[in-house]
Order: structure tokens, then C-alpha cells, then sequence
């Protein structure tokens, strides 16, 4: 195996990726299930992780594209240059790019996932028989609609299963249309277009529009290729017309005539020689699963092996049964390590005893024993946090009876972590939400459905958080935000209420929905709290970050951005 | 005997023209893989002769080592494949 100069990789565990759009050669769940395998040949053999995001810049931006397709390396139309991906780091780097010229299967021929029907999105059975005869592509027979079917067992007949086959009078994907079908004619530019047309894009794809007239709706979206549609050429999505004449002769099926590269091509109207429309015919394609799990390869930071068996080795070849070879285990784990917990060598010095806090002066001093805490329990290895808060100016992460603090600032060291047993005695392990007054600096605790007040070493407490006026089918509180004087947001579910803590109680008007006034934030966010300025609501191990004005100006990492892992 | 086909190759609108003589189609292998380029020590760029390129990629690609351009190694360059360059630049 061989790894990038400089043995470039993550420096993360926890890898991001992201979707940006997608083949018509598949159903969008296969080629979401294909990354996702993929994926998971590299992440059963390390410990990294791969997270999908849906929206933002994840470390591995994955694109479908054709020819020049906005970076330095165009593709080359069908067949050659496959794929490429780049190493890991920042913008362009760790992205997945993959030739959407080829035909991508699972490397067996079309996958037809059907829709609808009564086979619950079962693929196509080929061939299958109808009415006695047997069919190896889906089919309009037997229906008024003009609607492609297929059976998804081997006899209609017999078994009844049918599903209908991809259409763009079905669906469309990606656009902007939400999966709408095409409507026909529709208007573009003030023609009419009775079919799906690649005009008015450069990059070759078919689409529609999903009203009757996109000049005045903008309603659109990408056609699903067929089944027997050819690949490439100058008509990709139409369907073969056989027989056509090629420079006189009449062919009734796919030829490499005319080619100097045997490639299986054919007419797409009844004469190549009047129209010159023509594409590819299917194959049995490309195993996306494969060249993604290659390429994925490539953006974890492998470079090509030269083992012809490895899956980093740089010719296409399809495997029945894959597995991982063992040189593209070794490298993988010479960049990430293995998966499992490292061995624990015998440990010559005793036990760390923890770090405990200084007291306030004021304060009299008690002799407190310092308790061993677990040298394992590292801020960063934590995924997510009971809650995250500040008190006193500092951010304090909480999570299973102990916590960290940082004072935020640029070279701030994590102190911690400190068992919140030593520091607030009456508090249970699992903290759901903290918030300190800025009135009265007393510090309010929420676990489950009861709360306590700290001022200074008294305790009040614990008392339900009905007792605050809020409604007793609440589980628990997760966040609380500082809302001028005497007043705090508390969070809980998809809803929030205004408390005026002075009083003790909750403010009419609440509850309101978190999404309606905080839009673009997640609506089952597990911490909130006010940091700087800004409002942070954290959903597994990322933040959102939303300024004054409410706009969410960064989406990041928990771990790198405020601990600084 | 019957007559040899004559074939007529035709160039197919829309289609990116890959009909390349060998040698040609070798050169662009190699310098897309970057088996002709390389960057000296010093940062210098210089081209590499191709039948030294030719090793290269054939012990890269697990071929026989020859320096010349055979049909085990055209076939290999032919085969679909990544398009990330086997030799770093």
C-alpha cells in the first residue's frame, strides 16, 4: 500500500460526508446504501466513524459529474477514468468526484428499484414472464399509461408482485421539486418540450419541469434514466429504436460498427444516418459500491497499492464477494489504527489523584480527600455532553458525574475532568441543563423532572420543575439560554418557555415551537446554551451557532471548535 | 474465403474521440499518471524517456517490467480505472 506524501489523513476519528447529488442510473436509496457500504469496508477495520450530513461542509463532499465538472480533471465520457477522489485537508480535499458518463450498477447490470406497485420497492425481476411471454426489461404491456413495470419475482403470473420502474412521469429527483414528476408539455424559455431535454445546461443532465411552464413556476427537477435507456452518446435517457439504418444497413440490435473501441452502441431513432442520435447500450455497468469504496480510499489518505487483488489498486474489476485485501487493512491501519480497545500497558506510577477546584476565598475552607477520577476520562473522547454551560465565564461540558471547563479563550487549556460530586454534593451524575442567574450568579441544575439551586455550598432542593409552572409531561429540560435580567429560556422537546426566575414562574405566551424562533437550528437539540454572544444548540456531536440577529453563521464540531480537541 | 470486412469508423457527435494510435494513447497514460513527469529533489521538473516511464508504470501495475510498449501493458492501459495518478507530483 502507499499512503499520500506526507501521509496526509483526518485528524478526526469522526468523519464527515455529504451527498451532493445524484446518478439517474439508480434509485437514490441504492446509491445511498452503495456509499454507505462503502463506508463501512473502511470503518470496520479502524475506529473511524462516518456521520451523513445533509446540509452544510462535511469532510467528504460526494458529486456525480460529467466531463469538466468544475474541478482541474475532467472526465472522459463513458468507460477510462472512472472516478477520483482527493486526500484528506480542507475545501476540495477528501471530496469523492464520480463519472456520471458511466453506467454505475452494482456491477451486475441496471438495478431497477421499483416504486409503488404492491412489492414494496423490490427490484426487477429479469427476465420475468407476463402473459406468457418473458420480458428482460421493464415494460408498458399491459397498462393504458404509458407507465413502465416490472415484475419483481420471476412470474407475474404466478406470484402477482409488480413494481413500477423508474419515469420521469412517475418522479424526478434532486431539483428543486421535491421528487415531483415532469408534467408534459411544459414551457421553458417560451418553447414547449414534450419530453426531458438537457437544453439550458452544460453539464448534460435531463431534466423537466414539474408544472406546465417553468418561465413562470422555476419548478424542476432530473429525469430517472430507464432501464433501456443508452448511455451517453447525444440522446442518453431514449431508448434504442431498432431497427435503425446506419450508413445504409438496417441493424436489429446493439453493434460496434462505426467504432474503432468495440464499444456496443445504437441508434436512437429509426436512422443514425438522417438524425446521428445515438448512445451506448447498458452493460452491466459500473459497481459504484466498489469505485466508492475506492475512492473513499483515497479520501481517508491512501494512494494506490500496487497488489492487484487490493481495492486500491487502480484498474476497475469486479468481485462477487468482496473483501477487504489484507494490504488495504494495513494501510488503513497504519494511518487510523485498528478498531478495539488498545492494550493497557502496566502502568509505573500510581494513579492520578483528580484536580480539584480552588474555593473561593471567601469561602471556609474544608479539607475534602481527593477521589481518584479515571485518567481515560478525556473531554475529547467524549462524543457528546450531558450539557454544556457557563458559569462564573467559563464553559463547562458535563457528562456521566464529571465535568470540564475552559475559559474559551484562544490558547485556553481544558481543565478537568472534576467529578461534580466533589464540587456540588446534592447534584445527581446526569445533568440535562444548567444556567447561572446573572442577577443573583446562583447556579440552577436540571435532571429529569427536578431541579436545584446552588448559592455558593447551599443547596436548595431538588424540587420538581413543575414547581416553575412547567407542565408535568415534560421529561427534562436541555437547554437554557440568559434572556436579559430575570429571564431564562428553558428547552425541552420542540418547544421552549420563558421562566422569570425572579418570580419563580413561567411567562404567559409559552410554550412556543424552538423552530418557529429559532429557524435553522435542529429542533431536538440536546444542549442550548449562550456562549459569547451566541446561542448554541448542539445535536449529537455538532453545534449550530446563531447570532444576535437569530442567523445561524456556523455549523462545527463541539469537540474541535469549543473543547479545541 | 470470404472478403475482410471493411470497417469504416465514423466519429459519433458528442463523443470525446479516443480513436489513438498506440503510442499515443501510451503518452497519454503516462503523463496522466504521472509516470512522465517527475519533480527533482530540487523542485526542478524534468521528463522522464518513456521507456524508463514504461517500467515504472509496469512495476506499478504489477506487469513484466520490459520498457516496452506490449500488449499486456496496452490492455492494462486501456482497462477502465481511477483517475487519481499512480505517481505523485
Amino acid at each position: 500500500y502507499q499512503t499520500f506524501e506526507g501521509d496526509l489523513k483526518w485528524d478526526h476519528n469522526d468523519v464527515t460526508y455529504r451527498i451532493l447529488n445524484y446518478s439517474p442510473d439508480m434509485d437514490s436509496a441504492i446509491i445511498d446504501d452503495a456509499f454507505a457500504r462503502a463506508f463501512k469496508v473502511w470503518s470496520d477495520v479502524t475506529p473511524l466513524t462516518f456521520t451523513r450530513l445533509y446540509d452544510g461542509t462535511a469532510d467528504i463532499m460526494i458529486s456525480f459529474g460529467k466531463k469538466d465538472h468544475g474541478d482541474p480533471y475532467p472526465f472522459d465520457g463513458k468507460d477510462g477514468l472512472l472516478a477520483h477522489a482527493y486526500p484528506p485537508g480542507e475545501g476540495i480535499q477528501g471530496d469523492a468526484h464520480f463519472d456520471d458518463d458511466e453506467f454505475w450498477t452494482l456491477g451486475k447490470g441496471a438495478v431497477v428499484k421499483t416504486r409503488f406497485g404492491n412489492a414494496n420497492g423490490a427490484t426487477c425481476h429479469f427476465p420475468f414472464s407476463f402473459g406468457g411471454k418473458s420480458y428482460s426489461t421493464c415494460t408498458t404491456e399491459g397498462r393504458t399509461d404509458n407507465l413502465p413495470w416490472c415484475s419483481t419475482t420471476a412470474d407475474y403470473d404466478k406470484d402477482k408482485k409488480y413494481g413500477f420502474c423508474p419515469s420521469e412521469l412517475l418522479y424526478t429527483f434532486d431539483g428543486n421539486a421535491g421528487g415531483a414528476p415532469c408534467v408534459f408539455p411544459f414551457i421553458f424559455l417560451g418553447e414547449e418540450y414534450d419530453s426531458c431535454t438537457t437544453e439550458g445546461r452544460s453539464d448534460g443532465y435531463r431534466w423537466c419541469a414539474t408544472t406546465g411552464n417553468f418561465d413562470q413556476d422555476k419548478k424542476y427537477g432530473f429525469c430517472p434514466s430507464r432501464d433501456i435507456a443508452v448511455i451517453g452518446g447525444n440522446s442518453e435517457g431514449d431508448p434504442c429504436h431498432f431497427p435503425f439504418v446506419f450508413l445504409g444497413k438496417e441493424y436489429h440490435s446493439c453493434t460496434s460498427e462505426g467504432r474503432g473501441d468495440g464499444k456496443l452502441w445504437c441508434s436512437t431513432t429509426d436512422s443514425y444516418d438522417d438524425d446521428q442520435k445515438w448512445g451506448f447500450c447498458p452493460d452491466q455497468g459500473y459497481s459504484l459500491f466498489l469505485v466508492a469504496a475506492h475512492e473513499f480510499g483515497h479520501a481517508l489518505g491512501l494512494d494506490h497499492s500496487n497488489i492487484r487483488e487490493a481495492l486500491m489498486y487502480p484498474m476497475y474489476s469486479y468481485a462477487e464477494d468482496f473483501s477487504l485485501h489484507s494490504d488495504d487493512i494495513a494501510g488503513i491501519q497504519f494511518l487510523y489504527g485498528k478498531t478495539g480497545p488498545d492494550p493497557t500497558p502496566p502502568n509505573p506510577n500510581p494513579p492520578t489523584a483528580e484536580p480539584t477546584e480552588p474555593t473561593d476565598p471567601t469561602e471556609p475552607t474544608t479539607t475534602t480527600t481527593a477521589v481518584p477520577v479515571d485518567p481515560t476520562k478525556d473531554a475529547c473522547k467524549q462524543d457528546t455532553f450531558d450539557t454544556i454551560t457557563v458559569i462564573q465565564g467559563e464553559l463547562h461540558f458535563f457528562k456521566d458525574g464529571h465535568y470540564w471547563k475552559t475559559s474559551g479563550s484562544s490558547n485556553a487549556e481544558l481543565k478537568g475532568p472534576f467529578t461534580i460530586s466533589n464540587k456540588w454534593p446534592a447534584l445527581p451524575a446526569v445533568i440535562d441543563s444548567a444556567f447561572e442567574d446573572s442577577l443573583t450568579k446562583k447556579l440552577y441544575f436540571f435532571s429529569g423532572t427536578r431541579f436545584w439551586v446552588y448559592t455558593g455550598q447551599n443547596v436548595l432542593g431538588p424540587r420538581s420543575i413543575e414547581k416553575l409552572g412547567l407542565p408535568n409531561n415534560i421529561e427534562k429540560v436541555e437547554g437554557a439560554l440568559q434572556r436579559g435580567k430575570g429571564k431564562v429560556l428553558l428547552f425541552s422537546g420542540e418547544n421552549f418557555w420563558r421562566l422569570d426566575v425572579k418570580a419563580q414562574t413561567i411567562d404567559k405566551g409559552y410554550p412556543k415551537f424552538t423552530d418557529v424562533v429559532f429557524g435553522g437550528v435542529p429542533n431536538d437539540a440536546h444542549d442550548v446554551f449562550q456562549y459569547q454572544g451566541h446561542t448554541y444548540f448542539c445535536r449529537d456531536r455538532f453545534y449550530w451557532r446563531m447570532n444576535s440577529r437569530r442567523q445561524v453563521d456556523r455549523v462545527g464540531y463541539v469537540k474541535y471548535d469549543l473543547l479545541k480537541c | 474465403w470470404s472478403l475482410p470486412l471493411k470497417s469504416v469508423f465514423v466519429t459519433f457527435p458528442g463523443d470525446i474521440p479516443k480513436n489513438l494510435t498506440d503510442s499515443e494513447l501510451a503518452e497519454n497514460y503516462l503523463k496522466n499518471f504521472g509516470y512522465m513527469n517527475t519533480v527533482e529533489r530540487s523542485g526542478f521538473q524534468s521528463m522522464v524517456s518513456t521507456a524508463k516511464a514504461l517500467k515504472r508504470m509496469q512495476r506499478q501495475l504489477g506487469l513484466e517490467e520490459t520498457g516496452v510498449l506490449n500488449k499486456e501493458t496496452l490492455d492494462a492501459m486501456k482497462k477502465p480505472r481511477c483517475g487519481v495518478p499512480d505517481v505523485a507530483n
